[in-house]
C-alpha cells in the first residue's frame, strides 16, 4: 500500500457510499 | 509488536493481545466506516458536488475525509482539560494517549482545535468551511481541475458573505478561517505518515 487511503480501504467505502449501496445500511 | 490504534474514531483503541493484527485492523475499519459514510453524505449535499465526475468526487473524498473529520471533531479535543473524547464516549488524557504512541500528531491536533474553536463558528459557518476544505482543486489526481476550482470559488464567496454577515466588525475572521486550511493539510500529511506506519504487510 503506497497511500494511506488504500491502506484503510477508504476508496471502497467512499465508492459504495457514493453509489448509495443499500446493502450496507442498517435499514 | 503490540498494535494500538489510538484514534478518536476507534471504538477499541487499547491493546488487545488476543487479536491478530488483521482483526484489530478490521475492528478499526468498522469503527470509522460510519463517519466516512457521513462525510460522503455531507459531500452529496454540497450544491454542485454531484455534478463533478465520479472519479473527481472519489479523489476529493479520499484526500479530504480526514480534514473534514478533523474539523467536525475538533470539539472532542478539550484543550483546557488536556483530554480527548473518542466517538465511543471514552475520554483519555493527553498523557495516556502519548503513552499509546500519539506524540507530535496529537499536539498539532490540539493546537489546531484550539485555534479553530477560538473562532466560535456557527454551525452554518462550520458546514460551509468544511465544504470549502473538501472541494479543493489542488488535490493530487483531479481530472477536471477547472470544474473543482469553480465550485470551490463559489463556496469561498458564500463563506465570505456568511462570515462577514455574522460579524461585520471583524474583517480578519474570514482570513483567519482560510488560514486554517494549510494547517489541515499539515495535519493530514502527519496523519498519513502515522497510518503508513501501521500498514498491513
Amino acid at each position: 500500500f503506497s497511500d494511506p487511503a488504500s491502506n484503510l480501504g477508504l476508496e471502497d467505502i467512499i465508492r459504495k457510499a457514493l453509489m448509495g449501496n443499500l446493502e450496507e445500511r442498517p435499514e | 509488536k503490540d498494535i494500538v490504534l489510538a484514534c478518536p474514531m476507534n471504538m477499541c483503541p487499547q491493546d488487545e493481545p488476543n487479536k491478530t493484527p488483521q482483526e484489530i485492523w478490521e475492528d478499526f475499519s468498522l469503527s470509522f466506516t460510519p463517519a466516512v459514510r457521513e462525510v460522503v453524505e455531507f459531500a452529496k449535499h454540497i450544491p454542485g458536488f454531484s455534478a463533478l465526475s465520479e472519479n473527481d468526487q472519489v479523489t476529493l473524498l479520499k484526500a479530504g475525509t480526514f480534514e473534514v473529520l478533523m474539523v467536525r471533531f475538533a470539539s472532542l479535543f478539550n484543550v483546557k482539560e488536556q483530554t480527548v473524547t473518542f466517538i465511543s464516549g471514552a475520554t483519555y488524557s493527553l498523557e495516556a494517549l502519548k503513552g499509546m504512541g500519539m506524540g507530535g500528531l496529537l499536539d498539532t491536533m490540539f493546537e489546531f482545535s484550539e485555534k479553530l474553536n477560538s473562532l466560535e463558528l456557527t454551525a452554518e459557518e462550520l458546514g460551509l468551511f468544511t465544504a470549502v476544505v473538501l472541494v479543493s482543486a489542488d488535490r493530487s489526481g483531479i481530472e477536471n481541475i477547472n470544474s473543482v476550482d469553480l465550485l470551490q470559488e463559489s463556496l469561498i464567496r458564500a463563506l465570505r458573505a456568511l462570515v462577514s454577515k455574522s460579524d461585520p466588525c471583524d474583517a480578519s475572521r474570514f482570513t483567519k478561517l482560510l488560514l486554517k486550511m494549510p494547517d489541515l493539510r499539515t495535519l493530514n500529511n502527519m496523519h498519513s505518515e502515522k497510518l503508513l506506519s501501521f500498514r498491513i504487510d
